[in-house]
């Protein structure tokens, strides 16, 4: 089972976009895959129509008491994708910062919640909350990769830089370094904006960024307003081209692990 | 004085942009104007050149201790714009609402900071980060009226109906109604599902919805590369007359208060 986590603390950069588009190229290639949405505003689980308010069950339980498989697996939601199951969030997340206060070793419930899962599913991808919090700490640490969504303009620059910084605070905590690819997105060929920052986005982390780009596509709109994945929604659509290229990329480099 | 917060739980959707560029304008009116960041990913602060990093003091170190007039000028930065300030935005307030706990009481602060300022400014924005924690509570409390920018599309329509309940929810704690307007924001009039969701967004908020909207441009884009307010870089820019118009309608509603 290999876990991927989508993060950055920028908002709308492309992260659910990018967690859903991955998601469904996966379950089309056979993989069975579990989206995990930690982000109080549900935006992954609003797409694929659950209606986190009327959930018993969420992430939140995972953090309130030690959940067994079978508990784990009560809280998962199905899909109209025979290959993509959900484990949905729910505003009451939002609370949890505070709830949990200063109590101590709250970093690993994500993790070892997945690992009692990983007979079931061979991807698990982790949508992220638009800011550092418990929620984003635990979907760091449960991942083997961390895959950060930037746009191509000067604020987002500024707030990738955050969020390595934030990376490097947390790995001095564990043990491995953390690995990440940085993903350029919503790219604009027509602005002079979206060049340089794509350009200078290459000299301040080289290797790091993968070599392509996603450019805006308005398709990805009209397929969230019909809640179908991007795939099945335009199959040949630039977007959807350069998320194809995106993820025979990222298992060529989880090949080589 | 008047208070205008910029808040909407769903990341992305330009609050900042907005803030930025409502202040611009107010300040070409020769308005004495404070921009307040609450965003610990201090996007406002870093558009004004501000390295949050470097700074002694910011908007946390109100919630620290009661802070006097004088006190809370030192936390203040100047701009490149006369008539514009900035209570600027560190990394650290992303642990505040760990750190306030369960601490009750915490929602006037921003509030009685402000007030200490009202014969130094005509008009205060507050930009809020895309979370509901301590932060955009103390905004939405300070404010005058809640200013919420929505991008026209579905994913963002199901988050405006919980930025609705959530301010239900808090309305029920304080004695007066929450005011807010509706702003519909990157508009593409080429996407049918900008032009659905536009009238959807009619059709369920109806009064409370501006009756213009802000188009996709490039140009805010561009602005923020080099640190400009939209309205000083493209002053006849289709967004930049949009947020004009924005002001306008803004003005006349405050002044029927
Ligand atoms: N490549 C793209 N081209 C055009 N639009 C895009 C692209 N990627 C995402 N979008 C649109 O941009 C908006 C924001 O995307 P999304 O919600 O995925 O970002 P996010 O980072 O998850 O936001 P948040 O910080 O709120 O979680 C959505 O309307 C989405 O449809
Ligand atoms: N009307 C518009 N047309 C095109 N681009 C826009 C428009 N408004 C904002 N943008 C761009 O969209 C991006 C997101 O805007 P902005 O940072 O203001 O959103 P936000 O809601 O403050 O995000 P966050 O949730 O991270 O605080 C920025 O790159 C900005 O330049
Ligand atoms: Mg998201
Ligand atoms: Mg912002």
């Amino acid at each position: 089972m290999v876990v991927w986590t989508v993060a950055n603390q920028k908002g709308g950069v492309g992260k659910t976009t990018s967690t859903i588009s991955l998601g469904g190229l996966l379950a089309e290639r056979g993989k069975k895959v579990l989206l995990v949405d930690t982000d109080p505003h549900a935006s992954l689980s609003y797409y694929f129509g659950i209606e986190s308010e009327d959930l018993e069950l969420s992430v939140y339980d995972l953090f309130v008491q030690v959940s067994t498989k079978e508990q784990i697996m009560q809280t998962l939601c199905p899909t109209a994708y025979k290959n993509i199951d959900i484990l949905p969030a729910t505003m009451g997340l939002a609370t949890l910062d505070r709830s949990l206060g200063a109590k101590g070793g709250m970093g690993l419930v994500l993790k070892k919640a997945i690992q009692k899962l990983s007979d079931e599913y061979d991807y698990v991808l982790m949508d992220c909350p638009p800011v550092l919090g418990v929620l984003m700490v635990n979907a760091l640490v449960a991942s083997d990769r961390i895959i950060v969504p930037v746009q191509t303009e000067f604020l987002a620059l500024k707030g990738l830089d955050r969020m390595m910084k934030t990376m490097e605070i947390m790995q001095g905590e564990q043990q491995k370094p953390f690995i990440y690819t940085i993903i350029p997105t919503m790219f604009d060929k027509r602005t002079k904006a979206s060049l340089l920052a794509y350009k200078k986005l290459q000299d301040l982390y080289g290797e790091a960024v993968w070599n392509g780009v996603v450019p805006i596509d308005t398709n990805f709109r009209n397929a969230s307003n019909i809640q179908r994945v991007p795939s099945d929604f335009s199959p040949s659509s630039r977007g959807v081209l350069a998320y194809k290229n995106l993820l025979d990329y990222l298992i060529k480099l989880q090949k080589r692990m």
